[in-house]
């Protein structure tokens, strides 16, 4: 329920599931997290403002229009917060 | 820009690179040049050395992976990710995969395999993300034209903290303020020597235009005096140098100038747009750059030539004609050897191979005449 403040009002489940994944990929240290272990959800709420204040977007913890438009364009598979 | 913590480098210049496994979306030779231009927009400003191998291990393997490749980093079929490099070190360091799900392509459309071969090489070297938008190490695709790239400063200086400049070659920056060094002023060939010859001529509106490394000609038909080289740089910058060929459509106003896989198209001087492929005009896939061509205003077609063959182009149709490539010695007696540059002027095609420029005609299917290429432009 905590992660539900990253949904904003305009984005769908699917939009979630998206911007979880491409967090988990590009702002998650690989040994900050093991399977199995659960992530609390202002984590995702902080890993998304920590995304748009690299890709300098408005840091609001949510997965606005701008935010998820970033999301969905192709990239480079190294994650942006160096592990 | 940013570095990997610990800022890991290479401790040595000179660096091996091998290409282990090729994509079925490009030939090898294509994969092969954009992997040389990525890596030689790195070594353009820093004190680094690619040794291309064939076998073995080496500092940065290359190769095309599908989905879970074996190194806890899977891949995820088409576009989403498209590549990723492990930093300098030892066993994977270095070493760079792309997702073979991509569409790689050498010009605009898919992913151009250049722009983020250049861009994983980046991290190969040591650079992390940079949340620079303007920098070839932001995180997401931007298309960056292979001909005349240059590292965007914030790449420059991320590259120059690890490896220092080019020019010093030490570890210090470079100081911004040191005056650029302006590129030196376009040595004059001169066009009477008996080996001179040009890259393209074209026509464009009235004039006729003589294209020779980063220089060019420009006069009327009529040659009234001799006339003086400019900069190509000066009237088409995105061209900068070494045009292959050119041809104008004069009842479109559009010209079109090639360059290795690319061709950018102008009304008279001004460009529209920026460059496309070649394969825009419907080559084969080996055709990765044209020696000539010619538009033949009545006809309305266009003839490109590449090598010792040529095409046919429907400029109406927009199309290539069937039954092409013919044998360029079978249909044009007398014209043997590579074409340099072609062009019609008053229904006679001229074409310019080597120091010498022919004077073909269509009705008696001859060479009339030839002269010394340089005479074109007042020797």
């Amino acid at each position: 329920a905590p992660a539900l403040f990253a949904l904003s009002q305009t984005s769908s489940w699917r939009d979630f599931y998206t911007a979880q994944e491409y967090l988990d990929k590009y702002y998650t240290p690989q040994e900050g997290h093991h399977v199995g272990e659960i992530t609390s959800g202002d984590s995702m709420t902080k890993k998304v403002q920590q995304m748009q204040a690299f890709f300098g977007l408005r840091v609001t913890g949510k997965l606005d229009y701008s935010t998820m438009d970033v999301i969905k364009r192709p990239r480079c598979g190294v994650p942006d917060i160096a592990n | 820009y940013r570095l990997f913590p610990g800022e890991p480098k290479w401790k040595k210049n000179t660096l091996t690179y091998r290409v282990k496994k090729y994509t079925p979306s490009l030939s090898h030779a294509e994969v092969d040049k954009a992997v040389e231009m990525g890596l030689k927009a790195w070594s353009a400003a820093a004190p680094l050395n690619f040794v291309k191998t064939t076998s073995g291990e080496a500092d940065i393997m290359i190769s095309f992976e599908n989905g879970d490749h074996g190194d806890s980093y899977p891949f995820d079929g088409p576009r989403g990710t498209l590549a990723h490099a492990f930093a300098p070190g030892e066993g994977l360091g270095g070493d760079t995969h792309f997702d073979n799900a991509e569409k790689w392509t050498m010009g605009m459309n898919g992913f151009n395999l250049f722009t983020v071969a250049a861009h994983e090489f980046g991290h190969a070297l040591g650079l992390a993300h940079s949340a620079d938008p303007s920098a070839l190490m932001y995180p997401t695709y931007k298309y960056q034209h292979p001909f005349g790239f240059h590292l965007p400063k914030d790449d420059v200086k991320g590259i120059q903290a690890l490896y220092g400049s080019r020019l010093t070659g030490s570890r210090a920056p470079q100081v911004p303020h040191l005056p650029v060094p302006k590129p030196p002023a376009p040595t004059i060939p001169d066009h009477c020597d008996s080996s001179f010859s040009f890259d393209a001529v074209t026509m464009l509106g009235k004039e006729l235009l003589f294209f020779k490394d980063r220089l060019f000609w420009r006069r009327e038909t009529q040659l009234k005096a001799s006339v003086q080289p400019l900069s190509i740089r000066g009237s088409f910058p995105q061209l900068m140098s070494n045009v292959d060929a050119a041809y104008e459509v004069p009842n479109r106003g559009v010209a079109y100038f090639f360059k290795g896989p690319h061709y950018w198209t102008t009304h008279g001087f001004q460009f529209l747009g920026p460059p496309r492929t070649i394969a825009d005009f419907g080559f084969p896939r080996n055709v990765l750059h044209i020696d000539a061509a010619v538009h033949l205003k009545d006809e309305k077609k266009t003839l490109f030539f590449v090598g010792d063959e040529y095409y046919s182009f429907d400029e109406v149709k927009r199309k290539m004609e069937n039954d092409f490539p013919k044998s360029i010695e079978d249909e044009f007696s007398g014209i043997n050897g590579r074409i340099d540059a072609a062009v019609e002027v008053n229904g006679f095609i001229y074409f310019f191979s080597g120091p010498k420029a022919y004077k073909y005609d269509r009705e008696k299917e001859d060479v009339v005449h030839i002269v010394k290429s340089g005479s074109w432009v007042g020797c």
